[in-house]
């Protein structure tokens, strides 16, 4: 490994970060997940901690920028140099800068992560058959409204899992209009404008109004790209047009005809032969959140080195299971020390799925073998299930929430039959990410989004805002609750964690506070957080970490089968 | 077998600068911190040599001190674009 010259690092650990903007090419969520897995690759092996911030200057600022895009080093359009990031130190050093004319992706092609629907916001399953027709990109097959969607399983007209696609008619990011979407036409230099536009900015962004006159509401958002987006050619990130014509050949999907290099690529309007705008057809691109890593490990002090397999060499390559390797745990060790000692690993599977003899779905039986390749319908079985909802302990019983449905744990053995959500707790949605309740006043509370309700019995207050309880917009949702017998309960959103008075129904003062300080040992991204048996449950992927009252990590377990007790 | 002749068709900007390896490499070379500018002018194999040589071990490839295809295809990868060495 090497060091910057001058062995240049960060005088303190808590580093924070702050993202500019975002990339057309993926989804924002997937975008801030993606930086913040490139972090914890550092934050693993280091007593250093990283986090976002919205106001104020950060210790490293991230953008998307093309060509000159603000500092002395311009990139070079598609291809070649991918980004670059500036050692530790004041103003533009530490800072990360990504070429906006890469197709960034996960590394696999592109990642359609979709909105709305009853997927939960999957990721798009390409190819996936609807009404007996295979669909490789996201359609408007089926809707007379112009939105685009996709299935999020192979088969919609058998799971009937889906999501919409990415599109100005669904949303814009960054600009001033909070996510809104195009409105079209809408009025630009008294120009009428029927898509997303290029016209009046130099950096390749396409935008748009978000309401039908930006001359005089300027109001605009930026696109994202639809997964038929180009690169490259003349329409950078403008949608393949089907059918298009070419030397009056008519084309259904991408071609290589007419290229000598067997590149893929579609025109952008119905007719190359009259406009000539065109473009390639989206590739494997590059991972961003490998890149990422790379350029965090200059923001920390790493130069390149010349093990060719570590983090820190300069040519990019895609590994699907990325691990840290020596030279770069040695170098950033070097600069920063070693964290405080290993986090539990989950343990390894002992026992190898059974293929199920009845594959089909949409079944009461409460079989417990699992033929991974069969599409399964986990409402019926929470064996199933591979992430749930919620866990909560109600009335002194595990309850486990997924999809509309839950199930309760018996004295022995794995539940045995979902009860709906609404038999229940009428009011409550299909889907809530938390429910606990509060051991003196018995009440149960229903977080879902920025709502929640309180349930006394079948006397039901809500849906209210998360506002009433004390919250900061910038608190999406409540991922867990941890309930206290003095009338308190903590809840927790990503790394920050709140106390809140049950009876006042105000978060107390002095919070939030950092997840990563209080309870440490359990991962920071746990998505279901509760207390059962006197014990603090940690839920990430289908592990749980428990903790003693002490904060003392004292088990890794599966959910499947070391709560739900499945076979 | 087909008929018909392949239509081949130079997309717009899709015709690339004919540069050679040579000069590719060179500009590689300064871009990353082997080489300072101005120094490809004097068309001085023997540096180039050693430059190239300093760039494969660098990025530890083969040490031939020649344009070689791991050499050229290191050249023509995707990377970052901080220098290898110096500021």
């Amino acid at each position: 490994f090497q060091t910057f010259e001058g062995e240049l690092k960060w005088d303190h650990n808590d580093i924070t970060y702050k993202i500019l903007n975002y990339s057309p090419d993926l989804d924002p969520e997937v975008i801030d997940d993606a930086f913040a897995r490139a972090f914890k690759v550092w934050s693993d092996v280091t007593p250093l901690t990283f986090t976002r911030i919205y106001d104020g200057e950060p210790d490293i600022n991230i953008l998307f920028g093309s060509d000159n895009h603000g500092d002395p080093y311009p990139f070079d359009g598609k291809d070649g140099l991918l980004a670059h990031a500036y050692p530790p130190g004041e103003g533009v050093q530490g800072d990360a800068h990504f070429d906006e004319d890469e197709n960034w992706t996960l590394g696999t092609g592109v990642v359609v992560k979709t909105r709305f629907g009853n997927a939960d916001g999957a990721i798009c399953s390409f190819p996936f058959v609807f009404d007996g027709e295979t669909y490789t990109s996201c359609t408007s097959a089926g809707r007379s409204d112009g939105h685009i969607w996709c299935s999020t399983t192979p088969n919609f007209d058998k799971d009937q899992k889906f999501g919409f696609c990415p599109s100005e008619l669904l949303y814009t990011f960054d600009g001033n209009s909070d996510g809104q979407p195009c409105v079209f036409p809408f009025i630009f230099d008294g120009e009428s404008y029927s898509s997303c536009t290029k016209e009046g900015r130099d950096d390749g962004y396409r935008w748009c109004g978000t309401t039908a006159n930006y001359d005089k509401d300027r109001k605009y958002g930026f696109c994202p790209n639809r997964d038929t987006a180009v690169v490259g050619g003349n329409s950078q990130g403008d949608p393949c047009v089907f059918p298009f014509t070419f030397l009056g050949k008519t084309y259904h999907q991408c071609t290589s005809d007419g290229r000598s290099d067997n590149r893929l690529w579609c025109a952008t309007t119905s007719s190359y032969d009259n406009d000539q705008k065109w473009g390639l057809c989206g590739d494997q691109g590059y991972s961003l959140f490998l890149v990422a890593a790379h350029e965090f490990g200059h923001a920390l002090g790493l130069e390149h080195s010349s093990v060719q397999d570590a983090l820190m060499y300069p040519m990019y390559k895609y590994v699907k299971d990325f691990s840290l390797h020596s030279d770069d745990i040695n170098g950033i060790q070097y600069l920063y020390g070693a964290g405080s000692g290993p986090q539990p690993t989950p343990p390894k599977p002992t026992r190898k799925p059974r293929p199920t003899t009845t594959p089909s779905t949409r079944t009461t039986t409460t079989t417990t073998s699992v033929d991974p390749d069969v599409p399964v319908d986990p409402t019926q079985n929470p064996c199933k299930v591979k992430q749930f909802d919620a866990i909560a302990e109600i009335q002194g019983q595990l309850h486990f929430f997924k999809d509309g449905v839950y199930w309760k744990l018996p004295a022995s053995g794995p539940p045995t039959s979902s009860i709906p959500i609404r038999d229940t707790w009428p009011a409550l949605p299909s889907n809530i990410d938390t429910a606990f309740q509060d051991p003196q006043s018995k009440k149960i509370f229903f977080f879902a989004g920025r709502r929640f309700w309180q349930y006394t019995g079948n006397t039901v207050l809500g849906p209210r805002s998360l506002d009433k309880l004390g919250f900061e917009k910038d608190v999406e949702e409540i991922s867990g609750a941890i309930t206290r017998n003095n009338g308190k309960v903590l809840l927790f959103n990503g790394e920050n964690y709140w106390r809140l008075d049950v009876k006042s129904q105000t978060v107390d003062k002095g919070y939030p506070r950092s997840r990563d300080e209080d309870f440490a040992g359990v991962p920071l991204d746990a998505h279901d957080i509760f207390v059962y048996q006197d014990k603090y449950y940690f839920c990430q992927d289908s592990f749980f970490w428990r903790m003693t009252w002490r904060k003392q990590v004292e088990k890794v377990g599966y959910v499947k089968y070391d709560l739900l007790r499945c076979p | 077998t087909s008929h018909h002749k392949p239509v081949s068709v130079i997309f717009p900007s899709d015709i690339r600068s004919n540069s050679s390896d040579l000069e590719r490499a060179q500009k590689y070379l300064i871009r990353y911190g082997y080489m300072p500018p101005g120094l490809q002018q004097t068309d001085n194999q023997n540096t180039l040599r050693e430059v190239v040589t300093k760039m494969q071990k660098k990025l530890g490839l083969k040490e031939t001190g020649e344009l070689d295809g791991e050499t050229i295809a290191a050249i023509n990868s995707p990377r970052c674009g901080v220098p290898d060495v110096g500021k």
